[in-house]
């Protein structure tokens, strides 16, 4: 069986594109063996 | 011509003897005595022979990937053999076959054995094994208190479920496209259902200079319909706001229950009565819009930081997903005729605009057997 999550995050893109600290990132890697709890991604508040 | 002469005197002599079933050494009895060893041999090398060319295959794969080769979509004939296998009715079947109650005495060794063959963690299973009166029992089994730690960081999201993860990424410049295997893309208000809450267009971000998510010519990417327009109000539009998505598969001898990824609220639940083809590895390369046209669960609602989706995909041998927080919902249900653009079943959660309150790390639900 399969999850799959889509959600909003934090994306601190600035009109030229350039991402920015606060952007949400994942800190997980394609297959990766992740469990319940574990953090699949982070973002900064600025 | 001598020794075929032979046979038929043979079996003459057998039949005018009235066929009689003792040995005594004629022919024909010798032939039937060899049918069933024959027979057997047969199918084992035959499993055999399968058996080592899938392995060969996989070892290919594996080269494949070491080479840095990313593996791309090609529909083959197995895949194309899945299509006319009644699934769903094999995956009831399974369900009936795995409720079967086990005795006692036999559990331990059925679990153990279970375990050994899918790498499952018998330590964490809550419930001392001789009290899961069925495999299907002990596949939803929970685990035992401070098995899974959840991150308490407020900024963070986290895995709902035990998995690997396939893809993950931000829906950019894709167009809402999701990459099932390198050469084949899915749409996400597909898989979420073409009524999704879902903002297609990047919060905070100007529609007409830029290139919004999705064409603005193809409407059916943009429209937010809600089943009432208070719901629309739900969804605050903040600024500077990115769609992620994140793939994670679960494994047969994986923990099956299912959490919550944040602190959100379930708005609505659409049930989607689909196929159930296999969701392997194997099958992802092979089967087009594997998650598009699998049975599945969508729960769709919004969280501090914007829109949240959870679908939870079935697959042959896990037709069933159970949501704690409607348990009146079956899925897998035995139908005359399934058609592929078959409507998805909705409920909005009440109260609407406030829908379910989850909490992150929370069980949502369960997937289980047939």
């Amino acid at each position: 069986s399969t999850v799959v999550l889509v959600f909003q995050a934090p994306t601190g893109n600035s009109p030229d594109g350039s991402s920015s600290s606060s952007d949400y990132r994942f800190c997980v890697k394609q297959g990766d063996r992740v469990r319940v709890g574990q953090a699949l991604g982070r973002w900064k508040e600025e | 011509s001598s020794s075929i002469n032979n046979i038929r005197s043979n079996r003459r002599t057998f039949s005018s003897l009235g066929g009689g079933s003792g040995g005594g050494g004629t022919g024909d009895s010798n032939g039937n005595a060899f049918l069933l060893p024959g027979a057997t041999v047969a199918t084992i090398l035959m499993l055999g022979a399968l058996h080592g060319r899938r392995l060969y295959e996989d070892k290919k794969i594996e080269e494949k990937r070491e080479r840095g080769i990313e593996l791309e979509f090609h529909q083959d004939v197995k895949a194309s053999f899945l299509g006319i296998l009644p699934l769903r009715s094999i995956s009831r079947a399974w369900g009936s076959l795995t409720s079967v109650e086990i005795p006692v005495w036999m559990r331990p060794f059925v679990y153990k054995a279970w375990s050994r063959a899918f790498h499952s963690n018998l330590e964490e299973a809550k419930l001392p094994l001789e009290e899961y009166a069925s495999l299907r029992d002990f596949f939803v089994r929970s685990l035992k208190e401070g098995c899974r730690p959840i991150d308490p960081d407020p900024r963070c999201l986290v895995s709902p479920v035990d998995g690997t993860v396939l893809r993950f990424g931000e829906l950019k410049e894709s167009r809402g496209m999701i990459e099932q295997v390198k050469g084949h893309s899915y749409s996400v208000p597909a898989l979420l259902g073409t009524n999704s809450l879902l903002p297609m267009v990047p919060e905070g971000k100007d529609e007409s200079g830029e290139e919004a998510v999705g064409d603005k010519g193809d409407k059916s990417w943009l429209r937010v319909s809600l089943a009432s327009p208070k719901l629309r109000g739900s969804i605050s539009a903040s600024p500077m706001k990115g769609l992620y998505y994140c793939v994670i598969y679960l494994r047969p001898g994986d923990y099956h229950r299912i959490h919550s990824p944040a602190d959100w609220n379930a708005l609505v639940r659409r049930h989607f009565a689909g196929r159930l083809f296999p969701v392997n590895e194997r099958a992802t390369r092979t089967i087009k819009n594997l998650y598009v046209e699998n049975e599945r669960v969508v729960l769709e609602g919004i969280w501090k930081q914007g829109f949240m989706a959870l679908a939870a995909v079935g697959a042959t041998n896990i037709g069933s997903i159970q949501l704690f927080i409607e348990p009146e919902l079956r899925t897998n249900k035995p139908k005359k005729k399934l058609f592929p653009t078959e409507p998805p079943e909705e409920r909005v959660y009440d109260p609407q605009g406030q829908g379910v309150k989850l909490e992150k790390g929370k069980e949502v639900g369960v997937f289980n057997m047939g």
